[in-house]
């Protein structure tokens, strides 16, 4: 795992964190929830709560879906390529490519479609950013950069757990494992680990 | 576009699904060496520029397989544990293809993504570690 420079995170005060969608977009509930699934994985593991809101506008952390350039100097490049990308804290802002084929629910592995893309999957790393962690050379954590099309990876690897863990400490009711679905992770070629 | 199963995607996104993914065309450079000069390199360094492996963003890279992609494509090997060669093998290019996330990897000129371990770490593994 990895920080950012400086290591920044959310402050002792603000570890209640409220999260909102771009209104513009105008996502279903059932998008909405891969959020609210997403953001469980991290609350899982460290004492993070976080709460959805409708007020875009006051809300910590901001979920668009954009295409092209949207403004901030990362412009997004159509099907495929960059997938996504979230600021580190406590901007808060989490920007999506509006041009991918995203996969809500069902098996991404099955897709007939070679460009389909995990949406939880995507959402998971990114909020890894969002809380302020870096990427991994650990091919299976969550904060490893790449993921390949009609890949699923959701659950967090103990690489994930350690980082975030070192930033805001552990949830008192975490117990060690956050796999309830084992056939949901990677197969990984277990590099040893240091 | 959402997709809420993938039985919902329409069949003319499936007929669309071969165009080219924007870092495919990077595959044309397969066995491409240090010293040479190929067409289309220079989108390859401005590639490596945005994921912070080449630190100064200049208004024009050059086409030209110089030391800079050289260091680039180590640090880049480096931090995805291929074999550092320098050079643009098969598999470092089908993981440069591969769809990602846009933050950078190179931050500031510092990665700390593969535990800040040097080159010299791989070549001659001065390292001393402890298992946990």
């Amino acid at each position: 795992f990895s920080f950012f420079p400086g290591t920044p995170r959310w402050p002792s005060n603000r570890q209640d964190l409220t999260y909102s969608f771009l209104p513009a977009n105008g996502l279903t509930d059932e998008v909405k929830a891969v959020f609210t699934s997403a953001f469980q994985k991290w609350s899982t593991v460290t004492p993070l709560t976080f709460t959805q809101v409708d007020s875009y506008s006051s809300a910590d952390i901001t979920i668009g879906f954009y295409t092209g350039d949207h403004g901030d100097g990362e412009p997004f490049d159509g099907v495929l390529g960059t997938l996504a990308h979230a600021f580190s804290p406590t901007s808060g802002r989490l920007h999506l490519d509006g041009d991918e084929n995203w996969v809500v629910s069902g098996d991404v592995t099955k897709a007939s479609v070679s460009t389909a893309v995990d949406l939880e999957s995507v959402a998971v790393h990114e909020i890894g950013h969002l809380l302020g962690l870096g990427h991994s050379s650990v091919e299976d954590a969550i904060m490893y950069p790449s993921i390949t099309s009609r890949t699923r990876k959701v659950e967090l690897a103990d690489d994930d757990i350690q980082g975030i863990q070192l930033l805001y400490g552990t949830n008192p009711n975490y117990n060690g494992s956050t796999t309830s679905n084992t056939q949901e992770r990677e197969s990984s070629g277990g590099d040893p680990r240091y | 576009r959402f997709f809420p199963n993938i039985t919902d995607i329409p069949p003319w996104i499936k007929n669309n699904a071969t165009s080219k993914a924007p870092w495919d065309a990077f595959n044309k450079f397969a066995g491409c060496r240090p010293g040479e000069k190929r067409e289309g390199l220079s989108q390859l360094k401005q590639y490596f520029n945005h994921f912070g492996y080449i630190p100064n963003s200049p208004s024009n890279f050059s086409e030209d397989f110089d030391d800079e992609l050289e260091k680039a494509l180590k640090s880049y090997q480096q931090n995805f544990k291929l074999n550092v060669t320098g050079q643009l093998d098969d598999q470092t290019l089908q993981q440069i293809v591969r769809p990602r996330c846009g933050n950078a990897d190179v931050i500031n000129g510092t990665s700390s993504m593969n535990s800040g371990r040097s080159s010299s770490f791989h070549t001659t593994g001065h390292l001393h570690t402890t298992a946990h």
